[in-house]
């Protein structure tokens, strides 16, 4: 496997993504599907989640574009380049891009959802028989509504099971019409049509209004691909026309007469030679499960390998039933270790089993803190003194010791290291600290008392009254940096505002905290600011607050924030 | 026995157009996926460079590596495949 210079990867474990449009060649709902099975195939083996957007900016931007779609790098019709996918980081960087000019299905030919009928929307059986006529697509027998159906079993005969298939005539997707059927004639631009039409946009998609009159009532949707549908050519979306005349001979099936590429097309129009209109025949199409799952390969941070079966290696070849292979497992746990949870039955050979939690017999949310600190291994600490950033850092402390986690990059924590060779004045149990923004001075706090470094020159200790924290407070238990001169200090189940320059607290403190910081834990033994976020922990569990103070993760503190 | 009959190869309107040579093709798909810069070298210089960039292409995809312009590497670059460069840059 390969990563990208500088081993690119996320430095959140809860990665978001948004589809910002569709193919028509597939239901929207077969489509989210496949991106949602695309993206479990990652999470199933490192401590990644994905969580979808419906609006603003995700991480994972996924659009489906055509040639030149907006960024440097076009595509180039049907087959050839399937898609592209930047790795991780900020705008561009992370999103994934996919060729609509491909025929995308489930690898296995055309994937119909049906709609309405009596199958609850089951996919099409191809082929079905009808009235004892056997049909490999969807067909309009059998109506006089002209709407295209097929059976959802492969007899609809026998079992009478049967749905509607997709077409402008039943829905349309997009747009701003809430999905309504598409009204023809409808009238754009002064000019009448019969039909979904690519006029009047540049990115080839095929449109149509869903009320007679576009220009007064601007209200349209995108037209579905019926199963019949040619892909690419100049006429996308339109189905082929049997028989067809092309150099003067007659044709009733798809061919590759007058290509050198072999691949079949067909005119959808009775006389190609009169109107030149063609698009090429539906095929297996490219599995978007398979070319998404590749390219959220890419957006994680993984480049190609050059092991043949594996998901990363650059070449499209289906594959039934899909199995990860262990370079591409290799790959991304490099980048982000593996999936926390029940240790593997066998260690896999040379890679460290993963650190079991010691059962302990008494409650796990005991609070008496434990003395005696396990043999070294912060993965097997279940409370932490306190937590926070110093230098950008996350710092763990914990009965004399303390454990750092790079910001940056994959590497695990550092330590124990000894609070007394860095902070010589202080005892060895601290309730909480901050660094503070602009003076860089470090504040730590234990029971009443608490100590200010600049450097290697400490103030302290000091009684916590005189900050103006009323002597009921016992011990300041979490730090919040707000702005550049205000924190919040927190005890049981208030907080108070401390204005860092005039080094008092500031009037109408202090307010409970479940009133301000809804849905964590009134009784969080920590609090730390990290990365954009507010963490609340109790025990070995984490509460994150995101800016607009919704909590949007729970997790553990060792596996995510330790990165045991 | 009729006469095979002789295929006529039309140009389709609206069809992406890739009437390259074998070995312009080649050129493209190398630079396209990292495997040769793009600046433009001497003659001899730009033989070498294409014989070195089919080698290590061809070790990419597990093909023998004989630095031509074989029948496997021309059908390997016919795949279809992932837009991203194999060779990070």
């Amino acid at each position: 496997y390969q990563t990208f210079d500088g081993d690119l990867k996320w430095d959140h474990s809860d990665v978001t993504y948004r589809i910002l449009n569709y193919s028509p060649d597939m239901d929207s709902s077969l489509i989210d599907d496949a991106f949602a099975r695309a993206f479990k195939v990652w999470s199933d083996v490192t401590p990644l989640s994905f969580t979808r957007l419906f609006e603003g900016t995700a991480d994972i931007m996924i659009s489906f574009g055509k040639t030149d779609h907006g960024d440097p790098y076009p595509f180039d019709g049907k087959d050839g380049l399937l898609a592209h996918a930047y790795p991780p980081g900020e705008g561009v960087q992370g999103d994934a891009h996919f060729d609509d000019d491909e025929f995308w299905t489930l690898g296995k030919g055309p994937a119909v959802k049906t709609r309405y009928g009596n199958a609850n929307g089951a996919m099409c059986h191809f082929p079905f028989t009808f009235e004892g006529k056997s049909y490999t697509s969807c067909t309009t027998e059998g109506r006089t509504d002209n709407l295209p159906w097929c059976a959802t079993t492969a007899s609809y005969d026998a079992d009478k099971e049967y749905g509607f298939c997709p077409s402008e005539l039943l829905y349309t997707f997009g747009g701003n019409a809430d999905g309504a059927p598409c009204v023809f004639p409808f009238i754009f631009l002064d000019k009448e049509y019969s039909s979904c039409t690519t006029e009047g946009r540049n990115d080839g998609n095929r449109w149509c209004a869903t009320t007679n009159n576009y220009d007064k009532d601007k209200k349209y949707g995108f037209c579905p691909s019926r199963d019949t549908a040619v892909i690419g050519g100049n006429s996308e979306g339109e189905p082929c026309h049997f028989p067809f005349v092309f150099l003067g001979k007659e044709y009733n099936s798809c061919t590759s007469e007058g290509r050198g590429d072999g691949k079949l097309w067909c005119s959808t129009t009775e006389d190609y030679d009169e109107d030149k209109k063609w698009g090429f025949c539906p095929d297996q199409g490219y599995s978007l499960f398979l070319v998404a799952a590749h390219e959220f390969g890419h957006a994680l941070g993984l480049d190609h390998s050059s092991v043949r079966d594996a998901l990363m290696y650059p070449m499209y070849s289906y594959k039934e039933n899909f199995p990860l292979h262990q370079d591409d497992i290799e790959g991304i746990q490099y980048l982000y270790g593996s999936k926390p949870g029940p240790k593997p039955t066998v260690p896999e050979p040379n890679t460290p089993t993963t650190t079991s939690y010691p059962e302990t017999t008494d409650d796990p949310f005991s609070t008496t803190p434990s003395t005696k600190l396990p043999d070294n291994d912060a993965c097997k600490v279940l409370k932490f003194d306190t937590i926070t950033v110093i230098e950008g850092d996350l710092h763990f402390f914990k009965n004399g010791h303390y454990w750092k986690v790079p910001s940056r990059g994959d590497a695990r924590h550092q330590g124990p290291l000894s609070i007394s060779e860095s902070w010589p004045a202080l005892p060895a149990v601290i309730d909480s600290a901050f660094e503070d923004v602009l003076t860089k001075k470090i504040y730590f706090f234990s029971g009443t008392r608490f100590w200010v470094y600049t450097g290697k020159s400490v103030l302290g200790p000091r009684s916590i009254e005189k900050l103006g924290l009323p002597n009921s407070v016992q011990k300041v238990e979490g730090a919040l940096q707000k702005g550049t001169s205000k924190v919040l200090l927190f005890s049981g189940e208030d907080f108070w505002r401390l204005d860092v320059k005039t080094q008092k607290i500031d009037r109408g403190y202090p307010k409970p905290t479940e009133v301000v910081f809804g849905g964590v834990p009134n009784d969080a033994h920590d609090v730390f600011q990290y990365k954009g976020h507010t963490y609340f922990c109790r025990d070995r569990f984490y509460w994150r607050m995101n800016s607009r103070r919704q909590v949007d993760r729970v997790g553990y503190v060792n596996y995510d924030l330790l990165k045991c | 026995w009729s006469l095979p009959v002789k295929s006529v190869f039309v140009t389709f309107p609206g069809d992406i157009i890739r009437n390259m040579t074998d070995m312009e093709l080649a050129e493209n798909y190398l630079k396209r996926f990292g495997y040769m810069d793009t600046l433009q070298r001497s003659g001899f210089q730009s033989m070498v460079s294409t014989e070195k960039a089919l080698k290590r292409l061809q070790r990419q995809l597990g093909l023998e590596e004989t630095g031509e312009l074989n029948k496997e590497t021309l059908e390997a670059m016919n795949q279809p495949r992932c837009g991203v460069p194999d060779v990070a840059n």
